[in-house]
């Protein structure tokens, strides 16, 4: 995260980690349930097998393991069958655990929207990740409050590239705040009524962050993908 | 020629085929060079002004990349006009002669375009010397000038607003080539290559038309992709299942979509439990109805496991056995892991009550609240 703050640990209980060795930070991950969360599908490419996939929940400096972790393996990843890395259309993808999560004050899902609750321009909201911040890579999680913006405004900053109603893009034009390369997959969380959090975005994709080339972040419009999410949690549950 | 011996420049020609002799040779053939497909005449006389014999020649020349290029610097209105006259000359149907370019053009061409030849090291065509052609109006022979309507640019070009020619592959392609941007103008989804959504004009590829995910606003490119039967229901994808497979508990349609939205609760404030079954909507009958069945419904529709079950007496006095579910007596045997794989049609209810739910939705967004220290 650029222009952002370090978070108070357990502040964001559903932001997780999606690691692989040697690496180990890859992605961001969003928990939506005990045994499934959300990520992008560009951190799955070149590397679509579950088996290297371990995510760490509870964890606020990626240096530091802490009492409040939870570890867990990947059982499935659910790439969105549209998914184009081209032009990073549909980068969504879930994730199903190979065991429930314990839920704890640092361990909780967040809300999805309805398919019709969409995010409004001008509220503020924020975004969280271990990304770039500039000068270098945080050990402890970043936080960053970004303004939603407008599909036509965001439309007039990518010139070069479509900004599709799958996409919904947040910061601003001098890119003060943003996301980041490693913030890929995480939330973009805004607060509704009676302090509940509602999972609107996941970061997918913007300028180079840390150059001069400013700009707002594009996210994967979460309520866009909310009936496909939904389906494929049940599919998964229930009948495959 | 029936000797298979053609003799130069008649080789492919139409005298050959008639057996003539090579006497014959130069003869009008139709233009099928593609550069030069929208000239005021259609036949040409080989051999050109540049030395080709054949249009196949003409086509692979160094001139016929030459000319279209230079025609994008806008140099001379008639260039390409100029252009066709020597790489297909026209062919004049009577005397079966070639019909050279009036001197004016060919020097105005020179003039106007050898110079920007010059400036990226080029020579313009040794073989154009302009003195070989007719002055305008000189006794009895004849030379070719421009119309004032001749189209600047050859079929393979778009003319730009401001009359330059770009390839005609590049209008619409989001690039712009036109000094005045004019090939990226009116780009309707047709010359994109793509398919319009009625409601917003949008473009989408035709791979996206009944694909199962709507892309136009009104969902036009979902609709009139399937004709299923009466006794048939439509999946997402548009294929067609029979209605009495809908929500029995197996996959019929290879999205699975027969079997979502199966279990829902009636908008009532009685919330009873409702099961879409063979495509028609029943109501579940409570006898022997067990707790972890509604905590099975309550997971189905996405929401917590711990419900609130009620046996809601039915108002009708007939223990009728239309729009009933009855749970399987051999239910805990069964092969399936959705509710509706549990419940079957045409048994009495005997307690004619019905199953109402409450469900939980499991929580979610909620932040542990700071604490407080003493300070």
């Amino acid at each position: 995260i650029l222009g952002g703050r370090t978070s108070r640990p357990g502040r964001w209980p559903w932001q997780c980690s999606m690691q692989s060795d040697p690496s180990g930070h890859i992605c961001g991950c969003v928990l939506i349930g005990k045994k499934w969360l959300l990520t992008v599908a560009h951190c799955f490419e070149g590397r679509d097998n579950a088996d290297v996939w371990k995510v760490v929940f509870g964890i606020n400096n990626l240096d530091h393991p802490s009492p409040f972790m939870q570890t867990r393996k990947v059982k499935r990843i659910i790439l969105h069958p549209r998914y184009n890395r081209a032009v990073v259309d549909y980068d969504i993808s879930i994730v199903e655990l190979d065991e429930e999560i314990n839920e704890t004050s640092y361990v909780r899902p967040v809300c999805l929207p309805n398919k019709d609750q969409h995010a409004q321009p001008d509220t503020y909201c924020y975004i969280t990740g271990w990304g770039h911040m500039g000068n270098r890579m945080p050990f402890k999680l970043q936080e960053g409050e970004v303004r939603i913006i407008s599909m036509d405004q965001c439309q007039s900053y990518f010139d070069m590239k479509t900004i599709t109603s799958r996409m919904l893009c947040a910061g601003y034009e001098s890119g003060t705040v943003d996301s980041c390369m490693g913030d890929s997959g995480g939330p973009l969380v805004c607060e509704e009524s009676a302090g509940r959090w509602t999972l609107y975005g996941l970061t997918s994709w913007g300028s180079v962050c840390f150059s001069q080339v400013l700009g707002p972040g594009v996210y994967s419009n979460v309520t866009h993908f909310v009936e496909w999410i939904e389906r494929q949690i049940y599919l998964h549950t229930f009948l495959l | 020629c029936r000797d298979t011996f053609c003799p130069g420049g008649c080789s492919d020609n139409i005298a050959c085929d008639n057996h003539s002799n090579s006497m014959n040779c130069s003869r009008c053939e139709p233009i099928t060079l593609e550069l030069c497909m929208n000239l005021p005449y259609n036949f040409t006389s080989y051999p050109n002004y540049l030395g080709h014999q054949t249009q196949k020649e003409t086509s692979i020349s160094w001139e016929s990349s030459l000319f279209p290029a230079l025609v994008q610097t806008n140099c001379y209105k008639y260039l390409m006009f100029f252009a066709c006259t020597v790489l297909v000359p026209k062919c004049d149907l009577e005397t079966h002669k070639r019909v050279p370019p009036c001197r004016s053009l060919c020097k105005n061409s020179k003039e106007l375009c050898e110079s920007v030849l010059a400036i990226v090291g080029l020579q313009w065509p040794e073989d154009t010397d302009c003195t070989q052609f007719p002055e305008e109006n000189s006794g009895n022979e004849t030379c070719l000038m421009p119309d004032q309507g001749v189209e600047e640019c050859s079929p393979s070009h778009f003319k730009c607003n401001s009359g330059r020619c770009v390839l005609a592959s590049r209008r619409c392609d989001g690039q712009t080539d036109c000094d005045d941007d004019s090939d990226e103008e009116n780009c309707g989804c047709t010359e994109r290559g793509l398919w319009e959504c009625p409601s917003n004009k949008g473009c989408i590829k035709h791979t996206m038309i009944c694909d199962g995910f709507p892309d136009c606003p009104d969902l036009a490119d979902e609709k009139n992709c399937s004709f299923c039967k009466d006794n048939e229901k439509v999946c997402n994808n548009h294929e067609c299942v029979h209605r009495s497979v809908w929500c029995d508990g197996k996959t019929d349609c290879s999205d699975s979509s027969d079997e979502w939205d199966c279990v829902t609760l009636s908008k009532t404030p009685s919330s009873l439990l409702t099961i879409h079954k063979s495509a028609s909507d029943y109501q579940v009958c409570a006898d022997n109805w067990q707790e972890e069945l509604s905590m099975l419904a309550c997971k189905q529709m996405g929401l917590g496991d711990l419900p609130t079950t009620h046996i809601v007496q039915d108002q009708h006095d007939q223990p009728g056995r239309r729009k009933w579910l009855h749970l399987s007596s051999d239910w805990r045997h069964k092969n399936g892991s959705t509710l509706q794989a549990l419940l079957v049609k045409g048994h009495v209810c005997w307690s004619r009550s019905k199953v109402s739910l409450h469900c939980v939705k499991e929580d979610c967004g909620r932040r542990p609240a700071a604490r407080m220290t003493k300070r």
